[in-house]
């Protein structure tokens, strides 16, 4: 069974 | 076979350059839970640097861990270490994950 993402991506930062 | 455990790496970036030249991803509550690079630009200071790469997570920077920050906080330490004056390197903690 696929495991559930409970987290949100992140946002990418150029720095 | 033994797997071995990822090793964290010193690596000193000098400010070599106008920019550092790294993009991250990551940060605390999101999937990834610490930056990792994702891009690096040639002709920044990292790239300058031959020591880092896409893939890495940040652990530390000047000895600041990373654990915990959120992707904003993680960012904003990374970009005041590159722009203060007091040093002219940036020390990075990084380890590679298997």
């Amino acid at each position: 069974r696929e495991k559930r993402l409970t987290l949100p991506p992140s946002e990418i930062t150029l720095l | 076979s033994p797997v071995p455990a990822p090793t964290a790496t010193l690596v000193r970036v000098l400010k070599n350059s106008n920019t550092l030249g790294i993009a991250i991803e990551g940060g605390a509550n999101t999937r990834q839970p610490l930056p990792r690079i994702v891009t690096i630009q040639k002709g920044g200071s990292a790239h300058n640097c031959g020591q880092l790469r896409v893939g890495q997570i940040i652990l530390e920077v000047n000895g600041i861990s990373l654990k915990g920050q959120e992707h904003k906080d993680a960012a904003r330490i990374i970009a005041e270490a590159f722009k203060t004056k007091e040093k002219d390197h940036i020390d990075f903690l990084v380890f590679e994950p298997g």
